[in-house]
């Protein structure tokens, strides 16, 4: 089994996006894969046409051990799972900082879970680095970084990789950089093709000195901009369901077999 | 002098673009403008070629009043300043949490400020409806709400509704949202022209109620998506001086005209 964070704290750069298709399209490779929704704003759960009430079960019921993760879970297609949010996380980051062990809240409840038959488990984050997200960072072995080719990019990579290096040495030894995939991505542009080269320089220096991110590669799939990836979640569709032939759906498809095969090198 | 707080929960709206962008229209306009950078990913500063160190007195250290507003303040042009933000931020919405008047904190440090020579100031405010965007709602009178046209800025808007009516209730009455402006649009995509009728239609609903929503207005102008918008940051420049040809340009001059005019009609 997989673990994986999407994680940036820079906001509507593609994790929620990212989270639902990519899982998607993992899941219609024939893995079993569960999206669990860690942001209060329940993108990932709108995403999918779940609109969940306050009493409704959700990560947070389960985080706080009100509810298991078979009761909360949503089953979207066969191989396909949602662990859905709603805005009772927004309370989280407040109740639970107190808690001792407080970064630790969601691994505990998915170590408690029966989730072996799951190949991979997606994790959408908020855009943040607050308690939710330290919690999906020790939760996972992995992480994956969507990030939009723009200036600001950059600027959010070494806080993130200050941030990975502290959770790593303190808090989670597995965990790791595996890859960053480039979003919304606009290919003919001097911006993006200057971000792209900052961006490859960045991790090269970053793969001299061991640290979560040495081996982290940077995927050879760009996501383009595609309008129908913004039109999907409009009826709680993921790409494939919607739009099956759009660039999103390629772009997503070619992503996850990347992803995939990372996995599997990593594992021999 | 008109205090605006820039705000939206959801990640990459324009927030940051706008708050830059329309202080410096202002300004251009013969307005003094003051930019309040209250994230503490420090994207306004940034945009603006502004890199504080952490030991910079920055918007932080006002609020801890271990600096005055007029020693942090950078001044940008003649009539437009920028009081920076830095990473220490991120630390003060746990610091400040158990705070009494927490959500005051920022406007007291204000008012101890002689800012009375600022005709505008215009707070950019962070992805989240924490404890920093609580604090810019307490110290303006109106709120500008950038929205992507696309999907899930929908759910953000009866989010936001909740929270901007109990901060108006308990912490701030003279809070009113002034302004709604669709940003980063595709002017000729079906998503846009559905998310904007539905914005129209959400905010003439809100209209029929007693909230800080009551007289929100759509502004006309519509924020198109620009590449130069995007570039303008990578050298630290407002699309003023970086692209004033451009449509970025062109379409924030006529966003500072429509609530300029705004502010004058409701001060008679
Ligand atoms: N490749 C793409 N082409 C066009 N639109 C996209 C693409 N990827 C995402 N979008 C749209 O852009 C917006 C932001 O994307 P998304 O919500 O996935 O980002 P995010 O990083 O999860 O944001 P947040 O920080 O708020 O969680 C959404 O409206 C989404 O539908
Ligand atoms: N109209 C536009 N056309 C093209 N690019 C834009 C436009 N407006 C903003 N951008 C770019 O889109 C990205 C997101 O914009 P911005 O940072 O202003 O959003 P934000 O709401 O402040 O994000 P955050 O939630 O992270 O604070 C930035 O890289 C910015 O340069
Ligand atoms: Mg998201
Ligand atoms: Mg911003």
């Amino acid at each position: 089994m997989r673990k994986i964070a999407v994680i940036n704290q820079k906001g509507g750069v593609g994790k929620t996006t990212t989270s639902v298709n990519l899982a998607a399209a993992l899941s219609g490779h024939g893995h079993r894969a569960l999206i669990l929704d860690l942001d209060p704003q329940a993108h990932a759960s709108l995403h999918l046409g779940i609109h969940l009430g306050e009493d409704d079960a959700s990560v947070y019921d389960v985080m706080t051990q009100r509810s298991s993760v078979a009761d909360a879970m949503i089953r979207i297609t066969p191989k396909l799972a949602l662990l859905p949010a709603n805005i009772n996380l927004a309370a989280a980051e407040m109740e639970l900082a107190s808690e001792v062990g407080r970064e630790f809240i969601l691994r505990d409840a998915l170590d408690r879970s029966y989730l072996d038959l799951y190949d991979y488990i997606i994790v959408d984050c908020p855009p943040s680095l607050g308690l939710l997200t330290l919690n999906a960072l020790t939760a996972v072995d992995d992480i994956l970084l969507p990030m939009q080719p723009h200036y600001l990019a950059l600027h959010g990579l070494s806080q993130l990789l200050q941030t990975t290096d502290l959770v790593a040495k303190r808090l989670n030894t597995d965990l790791r950089l595996a890859a960053v995939l480039l979003t919304m991505s606009e290919p003919n542009t001097r911006l993006c093709a200057e971000v792209e080269s900052d961006v490859s320089e960045f991790l090269q220096t970053a793969s001299a000195v061991e640290s979560p991110w040495q081996h982290a590669r940077l995927l050879d799939t760009r996501i383009r901009k595609n309008i129908k990836l913004a039109e999907a979640p409009s009826f709680g569709q993921t790409i494939f369901q919607y739009a099956p032939d759009s660039n999103g759906a390629c772009d997503y498809d070619r992503a996850a077999k990347e992803i995939d095969a990372l996995a599997r090198v990593d594992s021999e």
